[in-house]
């Protein structure tokens, strides 16, 4: 059955649809099925990313794949528990079909706390938590001490990805690897930089995730969302637009990500 | 009664909680009584803030000053409709009493829709919104053509910001003064940045907001959130952190915001 990839953060704008997207495309180019369920269908960003591509790919008459894509959309009945019980249909019915058929399912999750965001998060193989390189953005996972920068203790997000753990045990023994990967990295900012990347150090072993590298703050990242393009795709015939050095270095962070999440260096 | 700033986006991490804190903290140096609510209460961002500048002041025996603060819980009640009513009782009871005792109230929101953000709207004087350089946070105002960079029509938060225009206007005639601020500017990037630069342009006659110029990305804008500090803070005494070049200008950024949303230079 498809490997789920979840990528979650319940901090808003970390990054979460961006990573998305760029997972997607490499998971295609390297040769898998992919199926990918919008969590935060409301918002919609990463079902509009890929509507883009499609309507990118029929202007230009090209064939860039897309996944299988869903947008999961939260329920409109007014009593609680049935809007639960609707939404976990909905959900539960979109994954079922898109397990058997895909090699690999990725759920884009909203930047808040929601039902159907905590069972995508149950669901996960692997859950990947993007973050701001920011004390308030770390605010989510831990309490940090302002003097000394020790944990003080886990805070909400952290908590979450706990609930979900003991969730997933409890469905099928299975285990998430959690994956936290610093987002929209500054070449400056040396000693806010060293700050954190020290406390994520620490909170990885206190909270259980392992760091990835991450990525940095390039506009080649986001100026590509209304063609539905990504960097992975500049190469390919037709797409029209040029290479330049800080799309290798991209291309890069993406191909660390990937090693990061388990595929080989060859794959990428 | 109090003059009443919200600050809304429903697109997550496009700096709402920065843009209050900084707010508040520039109001109360000005001699204005500051009333604060956090509708975004389970991320906490803006309360924790407030906390931390709370324990700052007692370690260091300051007296910096902190707005009359409380943070709005989402209600817990499964009836839809008895949670409605719960979480509009506890928002109107803690509003009510601050428009009598502040100058000022300033709201910050969530990075999602939900009835409380839906009621902070509809009670904004002026709504602030910002926004990152960026198609994907622009997607949440507005439709654009890929090729033209048009405006193809409102998306959701516009439409958003357009019923809480009509509510407020049903409830005491008033209008709303909507602000919308680029967010996290990077020096570079230029043809993302003039992009973007014109599509806001074209937007704000179209969904009827005034440009305000916006903040860089600084990393004096998030270093200090666990000492509850902010650069307006930097020349008091006990305070001891230095001055430099990138804090005069985010002073300056911070300044002209405010001349934007209608104070004189020299309130400042
Ligand atoms: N590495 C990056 N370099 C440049 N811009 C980036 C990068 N990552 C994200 N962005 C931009 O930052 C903003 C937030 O990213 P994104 O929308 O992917 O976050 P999100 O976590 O999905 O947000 P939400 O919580 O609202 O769903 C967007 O404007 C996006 O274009
Ligand atoms: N001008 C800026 N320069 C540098 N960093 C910034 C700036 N504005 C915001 N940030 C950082 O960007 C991230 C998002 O900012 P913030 O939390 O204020 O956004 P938000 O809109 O309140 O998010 P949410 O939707 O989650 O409530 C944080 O890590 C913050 O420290
Ligand atoms: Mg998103
Ligand atoms: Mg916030």
């Amino acid at each position: 059955r498809a490997h789920v990839i979840v990528i979650g953060n319940e901090k808003g704008g970390s990054g979460k649809s961006t990573t998305a997207m760029h997972l997607i495309v490499s998971l295609m180019k390297m040769g898998f099925t992919v199926g990918s369920l919008d969590i935060d269908a409301r918002q919609g960003t990463l079902t509009r990313y890929i509507e883009n591509r499609t309507a990118f790919n029929a202007k230009k008459g090209l064939k860039l794949p897309t996944p299988e894509h869903r947008p999961i959309y939260r329920s409109e009945v007014s009593d609680g528990n049935e809007a639960k019980l609707d939404e976990r249909d909905r959900f539960t019915s979109a994954l079922g079909e898109m397990v058997v058929g895909c090699n690999f399912v990725v759920m884009d999750c909203p930047g808040s706390d929601n039902y159907l965001s905590r069972l995508a998060h149950a669901c996960a193989d692997t859950l990947i938590t993007p973050i701001n390189d920011s004390f308030i953005d770390l605010d989510m996972l831990a309490r940090i001490d302002p003097d000394t920068l020790d944990i003080k203790g886990p805070s909400i997000y952290a908590e979450m990805v706990w609930d979900a753990r003991k969730r997933r045990a409890g469905i099928d023994g299975g285990t998430i690897d959690w994956i936290v990967m610093r987002n929209r990295l500054s070449h400056l900012d040396a000693r806010n930089k060293r700050d954190i990347a020290e406390i994520v150090e620490k909170l990885a072993g206190r909270i259980r995730f392992r760091p990835a590298p991450g990525f940095g703050e390039r506009v080649i990242y986001r100026e590509l969302f209304l063609k539905g393009l990504t960097l992975l795709d500049l190469r390919e015939k037709g797409v029209g637009i040029p290479m330049s050095m800080s799309h290798m270095a991209a291309r890069q962070e993406v191909r660390s990500l990937l090693e990061v999440i388990g595929f080989k260096p060859s794959d990428g």
